[in-house]
């Protein structure tokens, strides 16, 4: 079981063509690993990332000191997956019940 | 199925288990074919509904060709639910089924579906194995032969976006691609994505508008202005190129290139605050919107036949 314990999701706004070819760089990147959820296409479309707990900073810096704005969507992605998870077995216990 | 919940997220033994049941529970409308094998030996389950005749007009339906996109396993589980339990009581639907088959693939990617239940709830991909490369899976929804291999997808096997090494590589694919073509007369092929809102028709390999585009286009309005009646939730629509991105290799692209002239993706609920982990508590109302745009659709292909 792959854990996402401090993973977060940032929601990205670039503002120009060089902060897209930037974000787009970024995915090849293996070492960063991080995953778009929602690529980056175009200035003025949001762009979703899940970003490891080990690359945050990374990324973070990365986005600030190029002056591309961004806000935390997701605080700590596992937390979401522990209550998704709980829900389920909620559900499979009502069933057999 | 009594005990089914269709407002949680299952695993793809539940599903395929419920399936049985529908199948058993209404035997003179549905049926299950099964249409290949993934990468690791599952079955491609596809649920057949039919009024009877012979190879009637047909609307094709899938969902969960992205593995992680959650809340589309569970809509085509309510959708297909739907469609059993409303034939003969809605008007509508029971004329579209007198004269329309539909097929619905719930589970179009079934390695990954399990993957993400055992191991990775994030994989999006299949999980065939690339030659040469550590990173597994091809992206399903890049491996059609429409502009396959073009920049909106990507050539390398660590990212999500990967093409594949040649078009119709993933078993996934190309059992939908043969049983499509085998059968000859499909009429409509709806896929159905997350997450952003979005109903989306050709192209997403080129900017030039369909042939059809103006009709495609009509439809789509009035399918979203269905879907945000009962919510509100609002979604856009326009060709793929145009609304989100180019996107090279894509089903709809494929399929309307093949023919098939309603040819549409949604993308569904939300708009970002959870993404692919959309609480279970949003199934139902997802599903139940998406149906009002789905049937908008599924009565203008049995009303216009070509």
């Amino acid at each position: 079981q792959k854990l996402f314990v401090g993973d977060q999701v940032l929601r990205i706004r670039a503002s120009n063509e060089e902060q897209i070819a930037l974000l787009r760089e970024l995915e090849e990147l293996e070492d960063l690993q991080i995953d778009y959820w929602l690529r980056p296409i175009q200035p003025g479309l949001p762009v979703d990332v899940r970003v490891p707990f080990h690359s945050l900073q990374a990324v973070k810096v990365l986005l600030e000191s190029n002056t591309i704005p961004y806000t935390i969507t997701i605080d700590d992605v596992q937390e979401l997956l522990d209550e998704e998870k709980e829900a389920m077995m909620v559900s499979r216990k009502f069933e057999r019940s | 199925s009594n005990n089914f919940s269709f407002s949680s997220y299952h695993t793809i033994e539940e599903i395929y288990s419920w399936m049985d049941n529908l199948v058993a529970e209404n035997p003179d409308l549905v049926s299950k074919i099964q249409i290949g094998q993934s990468y690791e030996k599952r079955p491609l389950y596809v649920l057949k509904f039919s009024t009877g005749g012979v190879n009637r007009p047909a609307i094709w339906i899938d969902t969960g060709i992205h593995s992680r996109e959650w809340i589309t396993q569970a809509t085509g589980v309510w959708t297909a639910n739907k469609i059993a339990t409303e034939y003969g009581k809605d008007a509508s639907l029971t004329a579209i089924l007198d004269t329309v088959d539909i097929f619905f693939e719930i589970v179009t990617n079934p390695d990954g579906f399990a993957y993400t239940h055992s191991t990775n709830r994030m994989w999006r991909k299949t999980r065939s194995i690339n030659a040469g490369s550590s990173c597994r899976g091809v992206d399903p929804n890049r491996n059609w032969d429409a502009g396959f291999g073009g920049p909106g997808s990507s050539s390398n096997p660590c990212v999500e976006t990967y093409h594949g090494p040649y078009p119709h590589s993933e078993s996934e694919v190309k059992s939908i691609v043969d049983f499509v073509l085998s059968h000859g007369n499909v009429k409509a092929l709806i896929s159905i994505h997350s997450y952003s809102q979005m109903l989306l028709f050709p192209y997403g390999y080129k900017t030039e508008p369909a042939p059809d585009h103006q009709e495609l286009n009509d439809l789509a309005r009035e399918a979203v202005a269905a879907l945000a009646e009962l919510h509100g939730t609002k979604y856009t629509y326009g060709s793929t190129i145009d609304t989100i991105y180019r996107a090279d290799g894509i089903t709809v692209d494929w399929s309307y290139d093949n023919g098939i002239k309603y040819s549409y993706t949604f993308e569904l609920r939300d708009t970002g605050r959870y993404g692919f982990l959309l609480p279970a508590s949003q199934i139902i109302p997802t599903a139940e919107e998406t149906w009002l745009a789905l049937m908008k659709i599924m009565e203008h292909v049995r009303d216009n036949p070509y």
